[in-house]
């Protein structure tokens, strides 16, 4: 029975490996499905399986890129201390997701930050006052873990009314991440601006203290696909 | 020479069959959030000279079962392989709790041919 447990381990770790795990998964503290994954894996599963055309299974139909394997990772960034008011600051945090379990031979095709608020604020802001996002990339971390000023801006840009979900192409860095194997992490900012009393603005602020969190979907292509379509 | 063979109905001819793969089964439940198992199927069935169009055979299949028909002992018949399989989606917890979709090619056995 010792024979037959042993070669039951080695063929789930060579089925493990060719699914491309490196042992099988014990999730912890298995977070929530996200609802874009539940809302592509369902469309997949109702898709008839004898179409006269057969289903491109390198191809994500949904983002309109090439790709086998989505995945949503969770930030793992901690808020950082505002520090000295520079405008009316309302929220800094450090974005940090952990890409180490693509594979080498994953390609990223496609990276989506979304950023979600409990809800809209269309209610709060008044004429005149608007939300500032930045995010940017640092070059280098202290040993206290707070970026240092040299830093590279990625996004910038102002919203009359901050929406519940956010989204951000950031392809290019997760490729830069992966290419360089050096992920320093992102870091968010969201200021307001334009109204005339202090207070008005602290106002404001508060509605940022609706931010729920941030999620970086990420599309890549592995090589039994890459494979698969140049035999094609 | 004389082959001793069962008689060929078109019950034992290759073809695909009915299999479930539950996840659970094979103790796979904890990590794979869905589907929760699904039809995968295998081949099994004869490859009986003479071939016909219906069994998805390849010239080569059509000479082996020829040969085989000559000699049982030394030629065997065709095998009884999947030629279409499909692809399906898994939704599952990766090493680091992460959640991944993933579209694996070759799960579903859709035709079956003799090889």
């Amino acid at each position: 029975s010792s024979a037959l447990a042993l070669e039951l381990s080695l063929q789930e770790s060579l089925l493990l490996k060719s699914l491309g795990l490196s042992a099988k998964p014990s999730p912890k503290t298995p977070i929530p499905v996200p609802p874009v994954l539940w809302r592509i894996f369902q469309r997949r599963k109702t898709q008839p399986s004898m179409n006269k055309e057969p289903v491109d299974a390198c191809r994500v139909e949904e983002f309109d890129v090439p790709g086998d394997i989505i995945r949503v990772f969770t930030d793992q960034g901690h808020f950082i201390p505002k520090g000295q008011p520079q405008g009316q600051l309302c929220l800094r945090k450090r974005l940090y997701f952990n890409l180490s379990m693509l594979e080498e031979d994953e390609n990223v095709t496609m990276a989506q930050l979304e950023i979600k608020f409990h809800h809209n604020s269309y209610h709060t802001s008044s004429q005149g006052q608007i939300f500032e996002l930045r995010l940017s990339q640092p070059s280098q971390v202290s040993l206290q873990g707070m970026p240092e000023p040299r830093q590279k801006l990625l996004v910038e840009q102002s919203f009359a009314q901050l929406h519940k979900s956010l989204l951000f192409n950031l392809s290019m860095v997760a490729r830069d991440w992966r290419m360089h194997n050096r992920n320093l992490g992102l870091v968010l900012e969201v200021a307001v601006s334009g109204g005339d009393e202090v207070n008005e603005l602290q106002g404001l602020c508060t509605s940022i203290d609706s931010f729920l969190d941030t999620s970086l979907l990420v599309v890549t292509l592995s090589q039994q696909c890459q494979v698969s379509r140049r035999r094609r | 020479r004389s082959a001793q063979h069962p008689p060929i109905t078109l019950s034992n001819l290759c073809r695909p069959r009915r299999l479930y793969i539950s996840f659970s089964d094979v103790g796979w439940e904890n990590w794979i959030i869905a589907p929760q198992g699904y039809l995968a199927n295998y081949c099994l069935g004869e490859c009986p000279f003479p071939l016909t169009a219906e069994l998805n055979s390849t010239n080569h299949a059509i000479l082996q079962t020829m040969v085989h028909s000559l000699d049982p002992q030394g030629t065997p018949q065709p095998c009884c392989v999947p030629v279409r399989l499909s692809p399906i989606s898994i939704l599952y917890y990766d090493n680091s709790d992460n959640v991944v979709l993933r579209h694996y090619a070759d799960m579903v056995v859709d035709e079956c041919g003799c090889r």
